[in-house]
């Protein structure tokens, strides 16, 4: 991909928080 | 369904199926729903995203979906 190093490494930091708040949403829902 | 609203089902989706590293920008977003507002779609991203569907890449203005990959 035409990405830098430093891209990636801030979307994939971007999804593991992602990750983390939808499952704190939906143990909020149970 | 899963909690959405229309508007929010339509703008994941698109984020999903976008196959573009960096993930999809707002204004692409905006070419592709005619029939909604700008601010609708802001709208739906921020709650999307405060609720983890998605999350922003490159710049607060790309975003991918967390049910991708």
């Amino acid at each position: 991909s035409g990405l830098t190093e430093e891209q990636k490494r801030r979307i994939e930091e971007n999804r593991q928080k992602a990750l983390a708040r939808r499952a704190e949403r939906l143990a909020a829902q149970r | 369904l899963n909690g959405l609203t229309a508007h929010q089902s339509q703008v994941l989706n698109l984020i999903k199926n976008c196959p573009i590293p960096e993930g999809m920008s707002i204004q692409e977003l905006k070419a592709q729903l005619h029939n909604m507002s700008m601010s609708t779609i802001q709208q739906a991203v921020e709650f999307l995203s405060s609720e983890g569907h998605i999350y922003s890449t490159v710049d607060d203005d790309h975003f991918k979906s967390t049910d991708t990959e």
